[in-house]
């Protein structure tokens, strides 16, 4: 663990009494080092590592009886800080429905995620309606199908060869039909650089009123999640951030990454394969997961 | 990116972070970036891009140094595919079947992934989408029943290859990673040998991570090789060489895309073109 490290570190300067800033250098690059373990982005860890070098030199370190301690108390108050910040559950429209669009990579967890939401809001107390907007995956529309009728949650099915922005659009006018008051859209998964399926996102949102746009990001995502946030943010405008499978060990650095490049919030987590496995975001916890 | 430049300590650090945003995580980069700057020593290399040449010279020459092939020589051969949740395994099987019979190889399909929705549908899907027979039981069927029912099938028809796909599992959940140990020995029973190929599919975005998932489904089910997968995104995957210096398990496959056609055999030389454009 980083404190561990730290310890090692430091007791070897011990003996010739009060800490230098060299020394300090020292316990910096393992704090750096530690964050790349846990797939922080590369430039965002160099970023955070100079926003703590000044407390770090500073009098609450040297002077410390025990310095390694005290960095990662100042590594675990800066990603608290950095991670919570505008802590926020899901959005409700005010004039209903709230259309949630949820959009990520290719296996992120999105249709999985669409029924944990659908429960979520309706142990809310609100009226969900599920889109099975991915016409392109394979069986993806039985997918969401069979999770809606597993938990009694209406789907509004692809009809005839229609396309993702008019399917939105019924299943909108489907919702209002039913008195359902959020509707969720399952996107197929895309590449950030692929740009006609970019464009179906800002069609979607063309045709349809948008309340949230969230980004489903799979928890063990490496050094790309910094590129992949933008350039979805690029296009569409993210809302926040679901990160899933975090029943996984999977440090999760990412979930930094994708704060610092989106300044957006992460709202839910997924823990689990099961409709029920969706938690709000906690900002402590995720800290001393990255940290390790 | 790196050439037309002094071969500085500038340079040395943009190469780290070239390699660490290809996540091969800093403990490789490190190796290879001071590997290279001795090598600039004792070589007198005087230019950035004749130092980025020799580094892929000698990437391209581990890379090398591994056999790749797929051993498909039983009767039937048996090939499993297991990763965590939505790395590929499923689209990975359909592609590979279409793949092996455009080589002129019989092929039979075993959904065994009997607990995840659909799943078995998304099979038939790629089954029919590549003309290969898929044996199939309900949801929540035992996934061991559906391999033992293959392979007869397979062995009844004289099918070359059985193709197996199991229900995505996180390597910390042991209960699920205990399962396998059950798929290998149904496999054993009815052919009297193990799998003769057990591919991890692990998907190129993932961190660092992909290195324990490596390592605890290596222990639960002994590898023959890796399937990278989403490489046509822009994550390259680098922890490729941890899992194989650390498990001795050959990356063999990759894939490029979501369509039937895109499974390549892994080619090293166009792997480190895709690392360094
Ligand atoms: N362990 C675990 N598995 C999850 C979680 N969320 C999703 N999964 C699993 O991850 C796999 C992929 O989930 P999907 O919902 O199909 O992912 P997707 O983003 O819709 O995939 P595409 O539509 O193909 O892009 C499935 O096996 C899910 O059961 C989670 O929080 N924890
Ligand atoms: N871009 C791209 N997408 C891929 C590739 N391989 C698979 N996918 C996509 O990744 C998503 C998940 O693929 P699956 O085959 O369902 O993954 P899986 O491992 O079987 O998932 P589970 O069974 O739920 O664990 C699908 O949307 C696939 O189309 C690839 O090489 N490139
Ligand atoms: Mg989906
Ligand atoms: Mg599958």
């Amino acid at each position: 663990s980083l404190s561990e490290r730290l310890t090692n570190i430091f007791d070897r300067f011990s003996g010739r009494g009060k800490l230098s800033r060299e020394d300090v250098e020292a316990g910096l690059r393992e704090v750096r080092m530690a964050l790349l373990e846990a797939d922080v982005n590369f430039k965002v860890a160099k970023a955070f590592v100079e926003s703590i070098r000044e407390r770090a030199v500073g009098s609450e370190v040297l002077e410390s009886l025990s310095p390694g301690q005290q960095i990662v108390k100042i590594v675990n108050e800066e990603l608290v800080r950095l991670l919570g910040g505008e802590q926020r559950r899901l959005r409700y429209s005010p004039q209903p429905p709230t259309v949630v669009l949820l959009l990520g990579l290719q296996g992120c967890g999105k249709t999985t995620t669409a029924a944990k939401l659908a429960l979520a809001v309706r142990r809310d107390g609100h009226r969900p309606m599920l889109v099975a907007a991915d016409t392109y995956r394979p069986a993806a529309v039985q997918q969401l199908a069979k999770l809606g009728k597993d938990n009694q949650l209406p789907v509004t099915l692809p009809q005839g060869g229609m396309l993702p922005p008019e399917l939105c659009a019924v299943g909108v006018a489907e919702a209002k039909r039913l008195n359902c008051d959020v509707v969720i859209l399952d996107t197929a998964g895309r590449l950030q650089i692929d740009e006609k399926m970019l464009d179906e996102l800002k069609e979607i949102r063309k045709r349809v009123d948008v309340g949230e746009t969230l980004m489903v990001v799979d928890a063990m995502t490496g050094q790309e999640a910094v590129n992949v946030a933008t350039a979805f943010d690029a296009a569409v405008s993210i809302d926040g951030v679901i990160l899933t499978k975090l029943d996984g060990d999977a440090r999760g650095g990412a979930a930094l990454s994708m704060r610092q490049a989106l300044g957006k919030p992460i709202i839910y987590c997924g823990v689990g394969e099961k409709p029920a496995d969706l938690e709000p975001f906690a900002p402590d916890r995720m800290a001393s997961r990255i940290l390790g | 990116v790196m050439l037309r430049r002094d071969l500085d300590d500038e340079f040395y650090d943009d190469l780290l972070e070239v390699l660490v945003g290809a996540d091969t995580g800093m403990g490789v980069a490190e190796t290879f970036v001071s590997a290279l700057r001795l090598r600039v020593k004792t070589e007198r290399i005087s230019t950035a891009e004749q130092a980025l040449a020799g580094l892929k010279a000698e990437m391209l020459e581990a890379l090398n140094s591994r056999d790749r092939r797929l051993s498909l020589d039983q009767s039937p051969s048996v090939v499993v595919v297991v990763g965590v949740n939505g790395s590929g395994k499923t689209t990975t099987l359909g592609k590979l079947a279409h793949r092996l019979k455009e080589e002129g190889r019989s092929v039979v399909i075993a959904a065994a992934d009997t607990f995840r929705a659909a799943a078995i549908d998304q099979m038939k899907v790629w089954a029919e989408r590549s003309g290969t027979l898929v044996v199939t039981h309900q949801l929540g069927a035992d996934a061991g029943a559906v391999v033992f029912d293959a392979i007869a099938s397979a062995q009844a028809r004289g099918a070359e290859v059985v193709l197996v796909d199991t229900a995505g599992r996180l390597h910390t959940k042991s209960n699920l990673m205990v399962e396998l140990a059950k798929v290998r020995r149904v496999v054993e029973r009815a052919t009297g040998a193990p799998p003769q190929e057990t591919l991890l599919v692990i998907e190129a975005p993932t961190g660092m991570n992909a290195i324990a998932q490596a390592h605890a489904f290596h222990e639960a089910m002994p590898l023959t090789g890796i399937v990278l997968t989403k490489l046509d995104g822009t994550s390259r995957g680098g922890t490729i060489w941890a899992i194989e210096s650390e498990l001795n398990v050959p990356v063999k496959l990759v894939g490029l895309g979501e369509g039937i056609d895109d499974l390549n055999v892994f080619d090293p030389a166009a792997y480190l073109d895709a690392l360094f454009a």
